[in-house]
């Protein structure tokens, strides 16, 4: 038996909805330590990494380790159909091939269940080590956001270079070129204005802009986003889901050929 | 795609 209620049935749509676009099917793993998600898109250039830890629920109960395979679509679906208020309670054992989504209004008045189907996905579990990152760049995520859009109408991919001092992000076009050096901002009012920049060596690393752009769509999530950097390692963006757990996001570099 | 490995071949398989 799994059972898990969230205060916001809001959180979990938005999370799906940042998600669906890269990886359409994936399995939740359920176990009494939250619920877990690794997958990697279609052509197994990027890899999405969801962490919701049991503590961050208001109720959260796994009898024992649990998979539920879902289309992501499918869910989406559903979870529009909450109310902007509602709380979700999830339910799901292991006799049905059922989870069922419980969405209530906050005066209790309304009561809405929608019963998804599970299925068998089969996919690769990764691991992925804790790394040491030779450049960690946190910033404003509506600002990420901006500077991988703004970059993809000039180019295809992005040169992120980041040094003591600042980082930069440059894309080359047929049309031109460009290049967005963000400083390091400590002294701001509110702790998810900065731009931090903590650097052990300087990185230069070029990635598909297509994926980071993609990647953004979590940026109603958090207001602020971390970028790991390792010189011919994956770049991690992740977004920090408050009091409950992480999206994380791993794109591979471009390799010269 | 050209330039572009396999994310999985970073991470080791479990």
């Amino acid at each position: 038996m799994f059972e898990a209620q969230m205060a916001q049935a809001a959180l979990l749509k938005q999370i799906i909805e940042s998600i669906r676009e890269l990886i359409t099917e994936a399995t939740f793993e359920v176990s009494g330590t939250g619920m877990m998600l690794q997958a990697m898109d279609s052509s197994h250039v990027s890899l999405v990494a969801l962490n919701l830890r049991s503590d961050g629920f208001q109720l959260f109960r796994a009898d024992r380790p649990f998979s539920m395979g879902m289309n992501l679509n499918h869910m989406a679906k559903m979870l529009k159909c909450a109310g902007k208020d509602d709380t979700l309670t999830m339910r799901a054992d292991e006799a049905n091939d059922l989870v069922t989504f419980l969405f209530e209004s906050p005066g209790n008045e309304r009561l809405a269940e929608f019963e998804l189907k599970l299925m068998d996905i089969t996919s690769e579990n990764l691991g992925i080590p804790d790394a040491e990152y030779s450049a960690t760049v946190s910033m404003p995520s509506a600002e990420f956001q901006r500077i991988v859009k703004d970059l993809g109408s000039i180019g295809d991919t992005v040169e992120i270079t980041v040094t003591k001092d600042d980082v930069r992000f440059a894309a080359s076009g047929d049309i031109g070129n460009a290049t967005i050096k963000c400083r390091q901002l400590l002294d701001t009012e509110k702790p998810e204005d900065r731009t931090l920049i903590e650097m052990v060596e300087p990185v230069n690393l070029t990635f598909a802009l297509r994926y980071l752009i993609n990647f953004s769509k979590a940026t109603s999530l958090a207001p602020s986003v971390t970028i790991k950097l390792s010189t011919e390692m994956p770049v991690v963006v992740e977004y920090k889901l408050s009091d409950i757990g992480y999206v994380r996001f791993y794109l591979a570099p471009k390799i010269e050929d | 795609p050209a330039g572009q490995p396999n994310i999985a071949s970073f991470f080791t398989k479990r």
